[in-house]
C-alpha cells in the first residue's frame, strides 16, 4: 500500500509540475512528502511559484492564482486517476479572462477523451463548450431546462 | 463509459420531470443565481450513492425532496435516474446501457433501482467500485475544494489525494 | 451593555430586512436571537426566503444567493454603524448580472455619503465606479498602477 | 472623514513608491490575477493598525515586506502611508489633514508615524478608537467574509455583529 501510494504519488506530482507550468508560463511548482515520514502518514507541501516572483508559502498567493494552482493539482489528479467523466461547478468563478483561456485551453485537450459537465458563469467557457443547456425558473422556484437563446434572454431581461 | 441522460424528478428545485442529456466534450450549464445549476451536480452525486445530507447541503436526506413553493405543494418522493453507455464494458454488468435510479420518500424509505429493476443500495456501491464514480470521487470540482487544495490544513490536502491514490 | 447590544441588533435586523428586500424582490429575511437565553450569549439566526421559494435552511441556497444575503447583513451593519469608508474586495464575484445590477443601485446611494474602495473583475462593477485605477505587473512580480486603458489593453493582451 | 491618499513602498510587490488616490463616490481597483489588489486592501488595514500577519495571509509581520523578484533583490523595509481629510474633526487631533505612516524593517523594529511625527502604535489605536477604522472593523468585505456570515456556525456571525455592536 505503501509503495502504491508512492508510485501514485509520484506520477499526480509529475502531471501536477506540467500542467501548472502551463497555466502559469514561466512558473514552476512541487508536491512534496515529508522527509522521513512514512509516506502514508506525512503532510503534503504544496510549493507554487508564478514567473519571475520569489518562491513564498502558497498563502501569500492571490485567488486567483491559488484557485488555478488548486485545479492544475485537481488535474493531475485526474490525469492519473481518470473518472469518466468530470463535473466543474463554478472552478473558473476567481480567474482572470487571461487565465480562464489558460484554463480552457488544457480543458478542451482533456475533453477530446472525457465528457465534462461545467457549470459556469463566464461568457468565455460558455463559447468553449460543444452543448448548452440554459437552466431557469420562469415559474418561481421551479427549475427548468431551457435552449440558451431563451436562457440568455431571461438573464437579460432579469438584468434589465 | 459516457454518461447519456440524466432524469430529475421531485429532487430539490426540479418539481417537472426533467431530462437532461450530455453529449461528448463540454456540456455546459448556465443560467441565473438560484436556478438549479448545482442541484443538478448535486443530483448526479446523490443518484450514484452520496449518502452525506452533508456533502449536498442537506441537514436530513428529506431536504433533497421538493419542498414546495408559494404555488406548489411539496412533493412526496424525490427519483433521480442517470443512463451511461456500457458499450465498453467497465461496469460488470451485461448491458451496453444501464441506468441507475434513486428514489426517497418522505417517510424515509428508499428505492434502488438497476435498469428498472429493485435492488440494494450495496449493488449499486459494488457496479461503481473502482470506476472513479460514485460518492468521494474527486470528479466533482467545485469552489470549497480550492481553498481545502490549497490550505494550510494539510488534511484535506492529504484527503483529496488519498482518494485518487 | 446588554440592552446597548439589543437596541443595535434590532436597528440591524430591521435595516437587514429592507435591504434584503431590496436585494430579493418579493423575498424577506430575518435575523433573531434565541427566545429566552441572554442576548449576549445567544447565537444569531438567518432565515432568508427568496421570492416564491419556500423557507428553508441557508445551507440550501445557492451560491450567489448566500452571497447576496451575506451582502444585505454586511450593508445593514454598515448602515446602523458607518465606517467612514468601506472597502470591497471582489464580493460580487458570485453574482449573476441581474444580482451585479441590484447590488450596484444600493451601493450607489451609499456612494453618495461614503467613499468606496470596489476591487472587481466585473465589467458591469467598473462601469459603475466613479473613478478607476488599473493595477498591473508590467515588469514581474512589481505592482504598478495604471491608467485603465492600459490595463484593459495589458488584460486584451495576457487574453491573447 | 474622507481618505485623500495611499502611499505604498516596498509592501508586499509594491516595489516602487506608488500612490493611489481616492475621490469620492466608488473608486475602482482592476486588474488581472496576481498584479496586487488585494495587497492595496491590505495595505490600509496594515497602515491601519493590522497586528495579525494571518489577517493579511503571512505567517509573520515580515512577509509584508517586498520579498525580491528575479531581477530585484528583497527590500529591507516596507512603509505605507494613509492620508485622510479631517475637516470634520473626527480625529481628536488638531489637523485638517492627518497622515498615519507605518514602517516595518526586517529586523523586526517597527515606526508609527503621526503627520512625520514619530509616535508609539496606541497612539494610533487611541486615535483611531471610534472612528470605525482600525483592525478588525467590518468596513473590509470580502468574499471570505460571505461564508463566515452565512455559516452555519454562528459564532462566526456573532463575532461580526459583535463588532459593530
Ligand atoms: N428541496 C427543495 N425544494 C425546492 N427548492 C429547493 C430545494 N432545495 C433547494 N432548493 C432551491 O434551489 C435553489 C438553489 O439552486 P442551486 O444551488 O442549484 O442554484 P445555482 O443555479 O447553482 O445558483 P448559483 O449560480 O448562485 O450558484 C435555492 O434557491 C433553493 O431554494
Ligand atoms: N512580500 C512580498 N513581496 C513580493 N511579492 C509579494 C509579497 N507578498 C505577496 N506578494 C505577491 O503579491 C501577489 C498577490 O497579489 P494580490 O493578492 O494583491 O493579487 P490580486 O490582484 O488581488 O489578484 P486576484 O485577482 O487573483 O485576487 C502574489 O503573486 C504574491 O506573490
Ligand atoms: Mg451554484
Ligand atoms: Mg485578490
Amino acid at each position: 500500500a505503501r509503495r502504491l501510494f508512492r508510485e501514485t504519488f509520484d506520477e499526480i506530482r509529475e502531471k501536477f509540475q506540467v500542467t501548472y507550468a502551463r497555466f502559469f508560463p514561466g512558473g514552476e511548482a512541487d508536491l512534496t512528502l515529508e522527509a522521513d515520514v512514512d509516506p502514508l502518514e506525512s503532510s503534503i507541501e504544496i510549493t507554487a511559484r508564478p514567473r519571475g516572483k520569489r518562491l513564498q508559502s502558497i498563502n501569500l498567493l492571490s485567488g486567483g492564482e491559488r484557485a488555478l494552482t488548486a485545479i492544475a493539482l485537481l488535474f493531475a489528479i485526474y490525469q492519473v486517476k481518470p473518472s469518466p467523466w468530470c463535473i466543474l461547478d463554478e472552478v473558473d468563478a476567481p480567474l482572470d479572462d487571461a487565465n480562464v483561456e489558460r484554463f480552457l485551453r488544457v480543458l478542451r485537450e482533456f475533453a477530446r477523451h472525457t465528457q465534462f459537465i461545467m457549470v459556469t458563469h463566464n461568457k468565455l467557457s460558455m463559447s468553449a463548450a460543444d452543448t448548452l443547456h440554459g437552466v431557469t425558473m420562469a415559474e418561481e422556484g421551479v427549475s427548468q431546462l431551457v435552449s440558451v437563446q431563451v436562457a440568455e434572454q431571461a438573464i437579460d431581461e432579469a438584468a434589465g | 463509459m459516457r454518461v447519456s441522460h440524466l432524469d430529475v424528478f421531485g429532487f430539490k428545485s426540479f418539481y417537472n420531470k426533467t431530462s437532461i442529456h450530455f453529449g461528448d466534450g463540454i456540456t455546459g450549464i448556465v443560467g441565473p443565481n438560484g436556478c438549479g445549476k448545482s442541484n443538478v451536480v448535486e443530483a448526479i452525486r446523490w443518484v450514484l450513492g452520496e449518502q452525506r445530507a452533508s456533502a449536498i447541503r442537506g441537514h436530513k436526506m428529506e431536504d433533497v425532496i421538493f419542498a414546495g413553493t408559494r404555488n406548489r405543494k411539496p412533493l412526496g418522493m424525490s427519483e433521480v435516474s442517470i443512463t451511461v453507455d456500457n458499450n465498453e464494458g467497465m461496469l460488470p454488468i451485461d448491458y451496453s446501457e444501464v441506468t441507475v435510479t434513486r428514489r426517497l420518500f418522505r417517510s424515509g424509505e428508499s428505492d434502488y433501482l438497476l435498469n428498472k429493476v429493485p435492488c440494494r443500495l450495496l449493488d449499486i456501491q459494488n457496479l461503481l467500485m473502482d470506476t472513479g464514480l460514485g460518492p468521494g470521487a474527486y470528479s466533482v470540482m467545485e469552489q470549497g475544494m480550492v481553498d481545502e487544495i490549497v490550505s494550510e490544513k494539510t488534511e484535506n490536502r492529504r484527503r483529496i489525494l488519498e482518494e485518487a491514490a
